[in-house]
């Protein structure tokens, strides 16, 4: 998958922002959460897009971000 | 109640409708 990067956001609008970096995060969030990746991806775009951009570069803290969204799900559906 | 809808849903291919009306 090709990169996401900061220049690229850069030239994109706010809305197309957070459509480049859902495309980039949900295949990446799909593989280890199939089922949840839809609703794991939204409560990711709400973090800032700098804060968003580092975790492109940062596949740990993607991870830790991911696993946080999964507990944030639970305990909303509990 | 809002929290119902929430978290908002991305879907890969379609406009991505969370993110604050500008």
């Amino acid at each position: 998958q090709e990169p996401l990067t900061a220049s690229m956001l850069a030239s994109a609008r706010p809305q197309e922002e957070k459509q480049m970096l859902g495309e980039w995060l949900f295949p990446f969030i799909q593989a280890t959460h199939p089922t949840l990746a839809s609703k794991i991806t939204g409560i990711l775009l709400e973090i800032d897009n700098s804060e968003l951009l580092h975790m492109l570069e940062s596949p740990e803290s993607l991870r830790y971000k991911v696993d946080e969204a999964v507990a944030i799900l639970q305990a909303h559906q509990a | 109640s809002s929290s119902v809808n929430w978290p908002p849903e991305f879907r890969p291919g379609e406009p991505w409708k969370g993110y604050p009306n500008i």
